[in-house]
Order: C-alpha cells, then structure tokens, then sequence
C-alpha cells in the first residue's frame, strides 16, 4: 500500500522532503 | 534562539518553510517521544504554518497536538 511510508519521517539537519505548505 | 515569526518563515521560500517548521519543532517533540520525534514531525508539517507558528507560541496546543499525532500513527501502524 502506499500508505505505508506515510508519514514522511523528519530528519533534524536534512533537506525535508514532504510537502510544502498547499 | 530566537523566536520564529510570519514574517521570517514568509521571508523563505515554501519547502524551506517547512524545513525551518521542523527544525524548531522537532526538539520539542524529541523531547516527549524520542523514537517517534521523526514520523511526528513529519505528520505535524502538514499543518498549516500559520497553525505551526501559533503551537510554536503556545506548548499547551503543541502537546495536545502531539498526543493527538502519536494516536493517530499507533492506530495507522496496527
């Protein structure tokens, strides 16, 4: 299911690759 | 550090903002939930930041906010 990643983990230093504001 | 504001998180462009959202956030939240401070944060930035900015202001809001997530993802992940 593609579900299953959700939802996107943040990682402190990283690039955040969910989305932006809508 | 200083506190963030509208007009600081304006000032970025929108997928920095969230960036900036979760860096400020994230401590917090680590500091309730150490091995879910991640997926947390993820889940809370889809909020919107003129929401994130208030939880920012208010621990009160930010934690009921939190426990809310952390139900949510124990249900999803079951």
């Amino acid at each position: 299911s593609s579900s299953v990643n959700w939802p996107p983990e943040f990682r402190p230093g990283e690039p955040w690759k969910g989305y932006p504001n809508i | 550090q200083e506190p963030l504001t509208a007009s600081m998180l304006a000032a970025a462009p929108p997928q920095e903002q969230k960036q900036i959202l979760g860096e400020r956030l994230y401590p917090l939240i680590h500091a309730m939930h150490p091995f879910l401070a991640g997926k947390i944060t993820g889940m809370l930035l889809e909020i919107d930041n003129s929401e994130l900015l208030l939880m920012l202001e208010s621990p009160e809001s930010l934690h009921s906010k939190i426990e809310e997530a952390v139900a949510v993802l124990q249900v999803h992940q079951m």
